[in-house]
């Protein structure tokens, strides 16, 4: 279970960096 | 969240320009919200926090999406250097009158939180490195005389 919540983690870190980098490139 | 200390003070200066400056409210968010995921991003009390904080960046932006400060980057760019210099010069002159208050501690450190802010645009410029520390050690120095009575030099 620790590698589930680890990818779970690391699922929403990348959608976090994406949601980001939509936010940077309007700029 | 304990981890993101650093960067409260942004924060908090974004929420006292929410209504004065939303640019710079926005800008503060995004300073802060950059930190914020170098910072931490993998605890959970850390990613609800930034989540959070993503989506009120989210809607700022689309109501400030007429703002030429949100959609230009060197727009935005420009606006929180005047707004910081302002802070700075304001407190300076207060400074070099001998008009030692809060206010003007307030001032120059708001100034060093904004020229902080800069960094999402890019590196800082030697100047504005120069300007922040200089703000920063200001208005600890003050403060700190103040709360002992003493006089600034």
């Amino acid at each position: 279970t620790g590698s589930v919540g680890a990818s779970v983690a690391s699922a929403e870190q990348d959608e976090l960096s994406q949601r980001l980098a939509r936010l940077r490139d309007q700029m | 969240p304990a981890q993101l200390k650093a960067v409260q003070h942004h924060l908090r200066t974004a929420q006292e320009h929410e209504k004065r400056d939303p640019v710079v409210a926005y800008y503060c968010r995004l300073y802060a919200m950059q930190t914020g995921m170098k910072l931490d991003s993998k605890t959970p009390e850390c990613r609800k926090f930034l989540v959070k904080l993503m989506d009120q960046l989210e809607s700022m932006k689309t109501e400030l999406s007429d703002d030429d400060s949100i959609t230009q980057e060197v727009v935005g760019n420009a606006h929180i250097e005047n707004y910081a210099l302002k802070m700075f010069l304001y407190a300076d002159n207060e400074d070099r009158a001998g008009r030692f208050h809060k206010n003007m501690i307030k001032s120059f450190y708001t100034a060093s939180l904004l020229l902080d802010v800069l960094s999402v645009f890019g590196e800082l410029s030697e100047e504005n490195i120069q300007h922040r520390k200089y703000a920063r050690w200001k208005a600890a120095y003050i403060h700190n005389c103040l709360k002992s009575g003493e006089t600034p030099e």
